[in-house]
Order: structure tokens, then sequence, then C-alpha cells
């Protein structure tokens, strides 16, 4: 049984600059730090897509059914991110190790031929991001001091 | 006023110097290279020199970014929002990088003084420039710069950093009183942004989850009732214009993640939410109410023979943080109350109470709200303590027959229609999960429909309850029982009553809320 | 009526803090992991 109150002009005033400021709303990534690389671009797909990610898509479980591929896009293209940091913790539970002063991942190929306090020397394969493939390095000195 | 000749240009020199650096390769983990680069340059422009001086140079260098916001905001020819977006944002990234590191550094770790004391004055500026800016391009005004820079600096100073983590509850302080001085009544173009920055996961998890002995509880409770406060009379009104329904809905998903992740929040502080929120806003007080405790989930209302008095907890007081013994003013009245509910004495003070109650003669704001509120609380409360003191328990015997009973009997009586529906909802605000307020409650407004001296009390009364089922779930527990018994108990021979069957569609909302509830 | 209140983008079924991953007052859908800012190694920004 309240009804209406009367509004007062401070009232009127402060919806006017409400609604002023309704016509620029926050955007979801004005919060977040810039993307230089993948930018939020939302796109207006058919309803029928899936419009949220499936559940459980920020665990590290989901992230291990990732391809190798999808995992260095996805530490590549989001760094700074929670998605870059389960991307590198998969690709470690996949045994790949991340070399601090190549910058890059690589994945014993074979038994290393020698294996010192400091390094291990042999073949690996490491994932070329410029030609977006994994690549074969014979010989190559894996020196323990650069693994992240 | 005052500025050494030549500060300007100075500032806007280092300022670009800054953000050359800042997005330099060579700006070595954290800018820490570069930020020895620019203290070295502000040294020499002697900018360091004093407190004055660096304050100035900080309201400089905010003004230089937010002109140069508006110059690209209002410029966009060819820009999309991301490029405007990108171009803006590399310059107040920066500058809040700047400001973060100066505050990091100043003074001797960890001598929080002087960090906090730079943090308090950065934000103040912010502040200033903003509520300046706000006041004079009043519609033209743009949130952008402003809510960049005291989200990405409430972000930078919440890095898992030990000097910033020792200091992070005076960080936390900080932001809360910026806030509280940019609450939407005084900044209502910031509204949206302001919201944005106090809904922040990061704001949420420092402010009710990481800070210790829930310290930060209470600066957040108020920010909250800043929200409510603002929006309350457009609510109250249902001006429900696409401005103000994206406001409420955000605040919603707040509360939603309250309930979700801290209920025991939500109990602590429904007082105080429900003082400011609208009587008409029932989804958004249910959501309030429906908190309970994480190690006291209530008991299936649905199942049957449920004993409400053999439920444990039902003699437990629930934390209540507002003091609302001192809402109820003026101190003579005050006083006036305690005697009668001591001494029973003097009548004429049961027979006062309406017009102390009054606030106006206005329909629809005829009574002080607040003031019912704390009263019904209040008075309830030390019903509570002097059945208890006899060793009872509140049921439909214990509460009656006292002067606590005629100071609710007396508000259900001889107040209109109005202020009995203040009344019954300051009751009905206490229903929630199993404690003694909800025990006290519950049986005090089935008493008051027992004993009502009239059908229209006994149908305001179920109509009170009744609005509150009706709306989308959820529901508070306490509601749920005290309308099953009202339904079910033969006592109160509700479905007798004419209004139950006053028409059809009634007749049928009635059986189809009974069927949920039974 | 209110609005069905499980309609705006939260996952109350969900035993999770829903803070975590809260995209904001006006996030239609949780956060996801490439929207969440961490502080990763160092090394680990290469670009």
């Amino acid at each position: 049984p309240l009804g209406r109150v009367p509004m007062t002009k401070e009232h009127d005033y402060q919806y006017q600059m409400l609604q002023a400021a309704f016509y620029h709303m926050p955007h979801p990534s004005d919060s977040e730090r810039l993307r230089s690389y993948l930018p939020r671009n939302p796109y207006p797909t058919p309803p029928y897509y899936p419009q949220v990610p499936p559940p459980g898509s920020d665990s590290i479980e989901f992230f291990l059914k990732l391809s190798v591929e999808t995992l260095f896009f996805i530490f590549y293209y989001m760094e700074g991110t929670k998605a870059q940091y389960l991307a590198a913790k998969a690709l470690k539970k996949q045994s790949w190790r991340f070399h601090t002063k190549y910058m890059m991942w690589f994945q014993r190929h074979e038994e290393p031929k020698v294996i010192t306090d400091e390094f291990e020397q042999g073949t690996y394969v490491y994932f070329d991001f410029e030609k977006w493939s994994q690549r074969k390095k014979e010989g190559f000195k894996f020196e323990y001091k650069f693994l992240e | 006023f005052d500025d050494p000749p030549g500060l300007q240009e100075k500032t806007e020199f280092l300022l670009r110097e800054w953000v050359q650096l800042y997005h330099a390769p060579s700006s070595g983990r954290e800018s820490t290279k570069a930020f020895s680069q620019i203290v070295y340059q502000m040294n020499m422009q002697g900018i360091l020199k004093t407190d004055d001086l660096i304050t100035r140079f900080f309201r400089h260098a905010t003004q230089m970014c937010v002109d140069m916001c508006y110059r690209t905001l209002n410029d966009q020819a060819a820009m999309t929002p991301t490029m405007v977006r990108n171009k803006c944002f590399r310059t107040l990234d920066a500058f809040v990088r700047l400001i973060a590191l100066l505050v990091k550094h100043s003074g001797e770790s960890p001598n929080a003084v002087s960090k906090i004391n730079l943090l308090n004055k950065v934000l103040g500026i912010v502040t200033g420039v903003l509520l300046q800016d706000h006041e004079i391009r009043k519609t033209e005004f743009q949130q952008l710069p402003y809510h960049r820079i005291f989200i990405m600096l409430l972000l930078e100073l919440n890095a898992p950093d030990p000097v910033l983590e020792a200091i992070n509850f005076q960080v936390l302080t900080a932001f809360c009183n910026v806030l509280h001085i940019l609450r939407p009544e005084k900044a209502p173009a910031f509204a949206y942004a302001w919201l944005d920055i106090v809904s922040h996961r990061v704001f949420i998890g420092r402010m009710l989850a990481v800070t210790p002995q829930h310290k930060g509880w209470g600066p957040y409770a108020q920010l909250l009732i800043d929200l409510f406060n603002f929006l309350s009379p457009f609510l109250r009104n249902a001006e429900l214009a696409k401005p103000i329904t994206i406001l409420y809905r955000g605040c919603l998903r707040v509360l939603l993640v309250l309930l979700h992740d801290f209920p025991e929040f939500l109990c602590d502080y429904h007082y105080n939410f429900c003082d400011v929120i609208p009587p008409n806003c029932i989804q958004m007080r249910n959501l309030v109410l429906s908190a309970f405790p994480r190690n006291l989930p209530p008991p299936d209302p649905f199942a049957g023979k449920l004993q409400v008095d053999m439920i444990p907890e039902i003699r437990q007081a629930p934390m209540i943080q507002t003091n609302y013994a001192s809402l109820i003013q003026p101190p003579s009245f005050k006083n006036e109350l305690d005697t009668y509910l001591n001494t029973r004495t003097p009548v004429t003070f049961v027979t006062d109470l309406r017009s102390t109650l009054q606030a106006s003669a206005e329909p629809g704001c005829r009574y002080n709200i607040q003031l019912m509120n704390a009263l019904v609380l209040y008075v309830g409360t030390e019903a509570i303590a002097a059945i208890q003191a006899k060793g009872l328990q509140p049921n439909k015997q214990t509460i009656t027959h006292s002067s606590h009973m005629d100071i609710f009997q007396s508000l259900a009586v001889d107040t209109d229609t109005e202020g009995r529906y203040l009344f019954l909802n300051a009751i009905a605000n206490q229903l929630r999960y199993p404690n003694s307020h909800t025990n006290y409650f519950l049986h005090l407004i089935l008493y008051l429909f027992a004993e009502a001296n009239t059908p229209a009390i006994q149908e305001q009364i179920t109509r009170v309850l009744l609005e509150r089922l009706i709306v989308n779930r959820p529901h508070p527990w306490g509601l749920l029982i005290t309308f099953i018994e009202l339904i079910k108990n033969p006592t109160f021979d509700f479905w007798s009553h004419e209004f139950v069957h006053c028409a059809p569609e009634i007749e049928k909302l009635f059986d189809s809320v009974a069927r949920s509830c039974a | 009526q209110g609005s069905d209140l499980t309609t705006l983008g939260l996952n109350l079924k969900s035993p999770e803090n829903q803070y975590l991953t809260f995209g904001g007052a006006w996030a239609e859908t949780p956060c996801r992991a490439q929207d969440i800012d961490f502080y990763v190694p160092r090394e680990y920004l290469t670009n």
C-alpha cells in the first residue's frame, strides 16, 4: 500500500546522468590487461552454437585433453592469463619442458646420448611457433639451468 | 594554484618519457629498469623533492591522461572501439604502473605510512579530477579513464608481492574510502564503472575472503548500502527504464555471488540491507534473507511433522552487525520504551506509539521505516531475552501477556494500512534461517493472526507473507515455515476466511502456493 | 514476480566459489580462463 514517493530534482538529475552513462557502459575488457594478441571481439554466432564455454573448461583436466598445437596456441596467444598458465601445466604433464633461454618448449625425442649435472644432450623436438609445427633438433644440449 | 613555473611542461615531458620507457622491450621485469630511469629524471626535474610537488605532478599528469582520453574518444574517426581503448589504455596503464611503483617504493619498507599516504593522495587527486569533470561536463562525462585508472591500480596493488601484501588492508581501505566518496548518489554518471569495480572478482575476493577476521566485511557492506540508497527511489517507484534495470540486474548478480559464496556475510548484514532496500523490492530482499550459515543448513521445510522448536539452533541468537538499539531515536523515546518494557507503564506510551512513528502526512511516506524496523527488532530481542531469562523458549504460550506483546498488538491494531504493512514487513524480515529471532517472530506473526480483532489484519498478514512467496526464488526458510504453519494448523482456521475466497484467481493462487508448500 | 535468477549467467549449482570467475555486474557469462589475468612466470611473456 506504499505507492510512489515523489521524485526530487536531485533524483531527476541523477537519472539523467545515469542515462548518459548508460551509453558508455564499461566493457569486460576494461578491467583486464591489454590483450595485444587476442583481444576480446564478441561476434553474434548462430544461437545454436554454444554461447558459453563447456563446464570445467578452466580446469587442468580439460586442458590435458587438448592437442599439443592447441596448447601451444593458448600458450603463445593468451599470454599473462590463467589459460596460458593451464596450457603450460598441461604441456609439462606431457613431458614438454620450457627453455627460458630460447623461450621455447622442448621434448625429448629419444633417450639423450649424454647426461651430466649441467645438461642433457641428444635429439629433441621443439615447437617452432613461426612455422607452427614441431621440428626435430639433433644433438641439442638442454641445459638444466634454463629449465623453467 | 601557485604552480612553480614550468611544472606543467616538466610533467608533460616526464609523462611522455615514462610511457615510452614503460612500453620499451628493455623496461625489465615489472618495469623495474624503466622505473629507475624515470625516478632519476624526476629527481633531476626536482619533482620528488617535496610532497607538494609530487601532488602537483600527479594532478597535472592525471589531467593530461584524462584530456588525452577525451580527445581520443571524441576523435573516433576510423577507429574501432577496441582501437580507441587500446590507445587510451596504452597511456593509462603506464600511468598506473608509475603510481604503483612509486607507492611500492616510497619510504623504507616495511614503513607503510608513507606508501599509504602517497596512495591516498593520488586516489584523492583522481577522485577530485573525476568529480570536477562530472560537475562540468555533466552528461558529456566519460567514465573510461577513471574506471581504468582505478581498476588497474587496484589490480596492480593486489599483485602477489610481499611489500604489497604487507599493506594490503590499508590499500583496500583507501579504495573503499574513494568508492564511498564516488558512490552513485554523488557521481551517478560513474555508477556503472563504480559497480564494475565493486563487483570485480579480485575486489570481492580480497574484501570478503582473503582479508583476515572479516575486516573487509563492514566496508564492503557500506558500499552495497551506497548502491541500495541510489537505486531505492527508482525501484520504489518501479521506474524500471533500461538504465535502472541494467544497474538493478547488476546488483542482483552481485547479491547472487554473495549468497552463493559468502552467505554468512549476508546473514550478518541483512538488517542494514533491508533497512535501505525498498519494501517493494521483494525478490531482492528475499535474496538477502534467504542466506544461512553454511554450517547450519536448515531442515527441509516441506518435510512433514517438522518440529521447529526441536531444532537445536532455534535457541541461538543470530549475529547482527548493526547497533539497531541506537537507531531508536530520540533518546527520550528510547528511555520511555525501556521504561514501558520493564514496568508496563505508562499506558499512554503504547497509545502514543503511532504518532511517534509517523514522519509525515504524505501518503506512502507517513512512517519512519528505519525507526519501525529498529523498534520491532529491539522489542523482539528484549522479549526473547525476558523469556529465556525464565528458562523458557519463545512459543505461542510464552510470548503472550507481556509489555512486549502490548506494543506489538498496539502496532497491529492502532496503525493504518500503511503503518501496519511496514510493521508486518519488519517482522517478516526476521523470518530467516533457524535462530531465536526467526523462532520468536514466526510465533509473533501467527499469534497476531490468531488474536486479530478484524479480518483486515488477518488479510494483511496473509498479503505480506504471500507477496514474498509468489515471487521467483529464493525464499527464506523462516517465511516458508510460517506460511506452512498458517495454512496447515487448524488453530488458524485459515481456509475459512472470506478473503481466501475473495476472487477465483486468488483462490487458485492460494491453492498453488499451498500445493507447492505441501 | 521478480526474475528467474538462474538466468543471470551464474553457475549457482556449482559447489565452486562463483566470485573466482565472476565477470562482473554486467557479465552474462562467467570469465573464461583466457579472461583472467594471471601472474605467470615472466619467461612466459614471450611476445
